[in-house]
Parts: C-alpha cells; structure tokens; sequence
C-alpha cells in the first residue's frame, strides 16, 4: 500500500 | 539484543516523570514517509521539557530499550503511553536520534 499521509497521524501524551 | 550501535548522532536520554503529563507529540511510524516516530512538539510545564534533553525534530529509536523500528504509528504510540504510565519505573529512557546533526 502506498505511504500514509503520517501528518494526519500525530499523538500527544 | 537489538540495540543500535550508539553513533554520534545518537543520544540515551532518560526523563524523569516528574509531572502528570509526558509533554510530547509524535508523527510517522512504519509504512509512512517519515518511518520511525519523530518529535513534534514539546509541551512546557511537562516531563519531557522539564528534562531539557529532547528537542523538536529528534527521531525515537528506542523507549526503554524497546525498538520503534517497523512499528506502526499506534503501535509506538502504545509503547509511549504505556511507558509513562507504567508505576514500575520513575522514568522514562529515550533513545533519540538528531538527524539534523
């Protein structure tokens, strides 16, 4: 599958 | 046992969770452009900028001596979470890495 659009994919603890 | 070669690039730094947040925001993961996590923020008043050693742009290589390596965005952020939750320890081991070095 292609790369996924990872600045949709942030986390903040 | 799965652990990096330290290069100069590459630092070992423990924060202590001295506050109830970790103070962090992460992006990437396995199967995206940026495949290891990356630091995208750091939050004043908690942990991780209370220690004064990780910076916005380092990549994380290992937590607690745990590779990051071919995880997925969730599955690091778990590992993260879990990490600063757990009771076991008082603190928090980062290996990072500053690819702008």
């Amino acid at each position: 599958s292609p790369p996924k659009d990872y600045e949709d994919e942030v986390t903040f603890f | 046992t799965g652990s990096p070669v330290q290069g100069p690039t590459t630092t070992l730094v423990r924060v202590l969770k001295n506050a109830s947040t970790l103070g962090i925001a992460i992006e990437g993961g396995a199967n995206t452009r940026q495949p290891l996590p990356r630091i995208v923020t750091i939050q004043k008043g908690g942990s991780a900028h209370s220690c004064g050693q990780l910076k916005v742009g380092q990549v994380i290589l290992e937590v607690n001596g745990i590779s990051l390596r071919g995880r997925e965005h969730k599955d690091a952020a778990r590992i993260i979470a879990e990490a600063f939750k757990t009771k076991e320890k008082d603190h928090i081991d980062f290996l990072v890495v500053d690819p702008g070095l």
